[in-house]
């Protein structure tokens, strides 16, 4: 079973076309293994990135770089994932 | 017997329980519900539809979905608290009465079974069918691409490792060349309505081009009314209009298909995202998110009644 500790689902909202343009460049690079949940639209709606433990410096470093703004949606992927198994279980024993 | 009664709706379920829970439905409502298969999964799972039916023959018809992308589970959940809503509101609800009296609802709970099965065995985050690509160690197909409609352009991808792969041609996985077969078979389905997860819109051709659709104002004003009312409940904020307008250009959707072959009605929804969760939605979501989304298709399905095409 793949398990997601560490990995973080990050909210970006991109100021204008330009920052788009980076972040549509940066998911494509593959090494980074980058899970696009929500795909940027336009300036100022947000796109939700899901990024594994490994890259999570990386990506962050970049949305810096380009005062990209962001906030962490998910702090831990994991943890919600152990949550949600929880409660089937709890569900499927009552 | 087995009763409706005892399933927990605000509890996330496996394949198993749910394709055990469709048995149950019918046995409970023998007169207005039946199951049947469209045919089979790339991993050969029978691939079910829940039929809502009053008589007649070949009736003009509704076709709801849920699940084709996976990882999307509070749609699937949706599903099946709709469907059991549909049949529990039979003869109570004036709306559902009447549209059943003049309509079928064909009904697909878990439209993408293997990959819905992998989600719970395997990777939670799995969001494509589970067939091998030929010449790739990357697997799946992303079924919300696999249309023939603008198929393999924008907003799809040609390499077998994204989310988006379009597959080899259109209708190359099972799960979607059934669904085709069924409504090309079937030749009276009058609106579809594909069911995603999260972010708050509901959607309609087109996707594969900025063009509006033909019928633009009508769908647009179906749409601003059906997000209204769903948003009448608990305030959750949807936007609406076309695909391309609203998201960004998508070849290959199942909406678009259904547009091009004559269907007006096609409608595609993203329900709730509280802005925390994402594709993570907490189960104890799973009703607030139906309840608010009943009105919303309520309001498409007697648009569908009240103008015959």
């Amino acid at each position: 079973e793949k398990i997601f500790v560490g990995d973080q689902v990050l909210r970006i909202t991109p100021s204008d076309e330009e920052q788009i343009t980076l972040l549509r460049t940066l998911y494509e690079v593959t090494e980074l293994q980058l899970d696009v949940w929500r795909h940027p639209t336009s300036p100022g709606q947000p796109t939700d990135l899901r990024v594994s433990f490994s890259s999570l410096q990386a990506v962050k470093v970049f949305l810096e770089h380009h005062s990209i703004s962001y906030s962490i949606m998910i702090e831990n992927v994991q943890e919600l994932l152990d949550e949600e198994k929880k409660s089937m279980m709890k569900s499927k024993r009552i | 017997g087995r009763s409706t009664d005892s399933f927990d709706f605000a509890s996330y379920h496996t394949i198993d329980e749910i394709y055990d829970w469709m048995d149950t439905l019918v046995d409970g409502h023998p007169n207005l519900v039946s199951k049947f298969q469209i045919g089979q999964s790339y991993e050969n799972r029978p691939l079910y539809v829940l039929k809502f039916s009053t008589g007649g023959s070949n009736r003009p018809a509704i076709w709801l979905d849920t699940g084709i992308h996976s990882r999307e589970w509070i749609t699937q959940a949706t599903g099946l608290w709709t469907a059991n809503k549909i049949a529990e509101e039979y003869g109570k609800d004036p709306s559902i009465t009447a549209i059943l009296d003049s309509m079928d609802i064909f009904f697909e709970i878990i439209t993408n079974p293997d990959g819905f099965a992998y989600t719970h065995s395997s990777n939670r985050m799995w969001r494509k069918t589970r067939s091998i690509n030929a010449g790739s160690s990357c697997v799946g197909v992303d079924p919300n691409r696999n249309w023939d409609a603008g198929f393999g352009g924008f907003g799809s991808s040609s390499n077998p490792c994204s989310e988006t792969y379009h597959g080899p041609y259109p209708h190359s996985e099972r799960e979607v060349k059934s669904i085709v077969d069924f409504i090309r078979s079937h030749g009276n389905v009058k609106s579809v309505i594909s069911i995603h997860s999260y972010s708050q819109m509901l959607l309609f051709p087109y996707g594969y081009t900025t063009a509006p659709a033909p019928d633009y104002q009508e769908l647009n004003e179906l749409a601003k009314k059906a997000v209204t009312d769903l948003a009448a409940l608990y305030g959750t904020k949807y936007t609406y209009g076309s695909i391309a307008d609203t998201i960004y250009l998508a070849d290959g959707t199942t909406v678009d298909w259904a547009y091009e072959n004559g269907i007006k009605y096609s409608f595609t929804f993203e329900l709730r995202d509280t802005g925390r969760y994402g594709f993570l939605l907490p189960s104890s979501q799973i009703i607030p998110t139906a309840t608010e989304t009943w009105p919303a298709l309520l309001d498409i399905m007697v648009h569908v009644l009240e103008h015959p095409y």
